[in-house]
């Protein structure tokens, strides 16, 4: 009944069961149906079309304009980080090929040495795409595997090195720790390197996504998104909530599994996808 | 918390002679909140409260002296009820070799849940479990598998080639079992989303060449409103016999455990609560409906 339609009940609640299973939250959705009924009783909103331009509308002023990985001359330097499982070594494996087409030098440091074959998945990947990685054995410190990095960076005029890190849960504190620790040996040792620091998110996780950037963001300092597996059903709903509360860029998403699978994040598309 | 949300609620309706049908909307529309606040889905949250709105009419909450509490306990009761009962684990019986396949989405924690089951089924239950590596694709997937099965002393079975066919190194694997006298295998598979054919064909194929004792969907307790398709589409291609909820030793309030539930019925058999190999804990409704109501 899409279209011309008489607003009743039915069609609120209806566009209501979509903003909540695109997992966008709850505060959000009680916050847009509010706004909703109170358009529709002012009578400034009569048909579905005018409800979901309204949203579609406040969405896309929450997320603003499409904003690029930003790189400067010199080294870069973009630390990845993120909630097990969320596809940051995948990512990394997009986001160096990308690059590397782009004419950049680019340098992996795999910097997960505590998971089971951490630095062995980042070291295959990086083997496949002919990219430079620097590794040391399991259990290492994390910090020294990017000192390494960055030392290997320097003398081979790298433009951008990327690393990656083991999952944490942001309750753990002390792995929270780890990551601080990790940001600062970048800082210390490359003081004058641009550095982004990436949060990646999984699109399949519900309103824990907003804790885990708000957590992630108050201990790192995260100046970008990358929202993975907007490839599934999951409609990554959460990102607006998150932009809309830390003002976070939304940089990248992740559409798949191989090396290509990766997308400049473009809000209009997004909103559009999240209204099918 | 929820129980001093809904005191706030009645206390203010303390001044009236009687609850009507409207005062209990009222509560009920504060637990909706809670529940979706939870990530349980909209439609299972809609069953839900109805459900609760049918028992909270009557006389036990109307006229009761503390209807905060009551309606507190039906929720409880209700919540508990739906979430099963529970579980004592993964039981292994006879014939061997018991069968056991380990399927998700992408990163939800199959490999690391599969060491942590054979890790607990040799040293609790005195079972000599055989690990098999079931995913080609992901790059250090078998070696992710091997590292974690020397580190529990279990025997492993890997495509060494780099041409076996998934299905193909089951039937290897199991061959294995028999001759070798494993009582158990537990078969890693690669994520994969419940929308894509090729891959949920790969695991029906499994499913009808070598009949597995339990097929355990793993699901990521921080998952969002998606949890109802993913369980449902799992459960009718498979038939799956088992949920564990993994990273429960995480924030996420877990509410997708009364989804899945409501949507297949199926029992939620084992929790993962964190990265190491001894991580893993039974399945008791009281402790996770405590959690969803926050
Ligand atoms: N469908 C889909 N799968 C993805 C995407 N990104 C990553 N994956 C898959 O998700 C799983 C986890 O990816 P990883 O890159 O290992 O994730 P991670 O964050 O590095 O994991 P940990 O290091 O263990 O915390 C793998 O099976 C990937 O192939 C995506 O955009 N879409
Ligand atoms: N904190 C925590 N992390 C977990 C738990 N279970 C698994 N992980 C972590 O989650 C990440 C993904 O685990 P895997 O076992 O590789 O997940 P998977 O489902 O096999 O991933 P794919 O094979 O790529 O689909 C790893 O970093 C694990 O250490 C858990 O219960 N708690
Ligand atoms: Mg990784
Ligand atoms: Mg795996």
């Amino acid at each position: 009944f899409r279209g011309k339609t008489e607003l009743g009940e039915e069609e609120i609640e209806e566009i209501e069961e979509i903003l909540f299973q695109s997992d966008l939250g709850t505060q959000m959705v009680i916050s847009i149906m509010d706004k909703v009924r109170d358009g529709v009783k002012k009578g400034e909103i009569k048909t579905y079309e005018d409800l979901e331009k309204l949203v579609k509308e406040d969405f896309l002023r929450i997320l603003g304009e499409k904003k690029t990985l930003e790189l400067k001359d010199g080294l870069n330097v973009i630390l990845v980080i993120g909630v097990n499982g969320t596809g940051k070594t995948t990512f990394i494996a997009k986001l160096s090929k990308r690059l590397k087409k782009q004419g950049k030098k680019v340098l992996i440091a795999a910097a997960d040495t505590f998971r089971a074959a951490g630095v062995k998945q980042m070291v295959v990947w990086a083997e496949r795409l002919n990219i430079p990685v620097v590794a040391q054995q399991e259990g290492a410190d994390p910090s020294s595997v990017v000192f390494d990095a960055i030392s290997s960076a320097k003398a081979r005029g790298i433009d951008v090195l990327i690393v990656d890190t083991a999952g944490r849960l942001h309750t753990k504190k002390n792995l929270m720790e780890e990551l601080k620790k990790i940001k600062r040996v970048i800082m210390k040792n490359a003081p004058s390197a641009h550095l982004e620091v990436l949060l990646t998110l999984d699109a399949t996780t519900g309103q824990n996504a907003l804790i885990q950037a708000k957590n992630f963001h108050e201990n790192l300092g995260v100046t970008g998104l990358v929202i993975n597996k907007l490839d599934s059903t999951s409609r990554g709903g959460h990102i607006i909530t998150i932009k809309n509360e830390l003002n976070i860029p939304i940089i990248f998403i992740g559409t798949g599994e191989t090396e290509d699978d990766l997308e400049e994040f473009n809000p209009e598309k997004f909103v559009e996808e999240l209204f099918k | 918390s929820l129980s001093q949300k809904l005191q706030r609620i009645f206390d203010k309706l303390k001044r009236k002679a009687k609850l009507t049908e409207k005062d209990i909307d009222l509560v009920l529309k504060e637990i909706r909140v809670a529940l979706l606040e939870a990530d349980v889905n909209y439609k299972v949250v809609r069953v839900f409260i109805s459900r609760v709105k049918e028992k909270a009419l009557g006389k036990e909450v109307m006229e009761s002296f503390t209807p905060a509490q009551q309606i507190i306990k039906i929720v409880r009761d209700e919540l508990v009820y739906l979430l099963g009962e529970t579980s004592k684990g993964i039981i292994i019986k006879e014939p061997y070799p018991f069968l056991i396949l380990m399927v998700g989405l992408q990163g939800s924690g199959k490999t690391t849940t599969c060491g942590k089951l054979a890790n607990f089924l040799k040293k609790e239950k005195g079972k000599r479990p055989l690990l098999v590596g079931l995913d080609v694709k992901r790059p250090a997937a078998s070696r992710q598998l091997a590292i974690i099965a020397e580190k529990i002393g279990v025997s492993y079975v890997i495509d060494e080639s780099g041409n076996a066919t998934p299905v193909e190194l089951l039937g290897k694997a199991l061959k294995k079992a028999e001759k070798e006298g494993y009582d158990v295998v537990i078969g890693d598979t690669a994520g994969r989303l419940q929308i894509d054919e090729d891959m949920m064909s790969e695991l029906e194929e499994m499913e009808r060449k070598y009949k597995p004792r339990e097929i355990l969907l793993v699901i990521d307790a921080m998952i969002g409103q998606e949890a109802v398709n993913v369980a449902k589409t799992f459960n009718e291609r498979l038939g799956i016999t088992g949920f564990i909820l993994t990273k429960m030793d995480g924030d996420a309030r877990g509410g997708a455990a009364l989804s899945i539930r409501e949507i297949t019925g199926k029992p939620i058999k084992l929790i993962g609560t964190g990265e190491k190999l001894e991580d893993l804990e039974f399945f008791y409704p009281d402790r996770i409906a405590s959690r969803i109501l926050g």
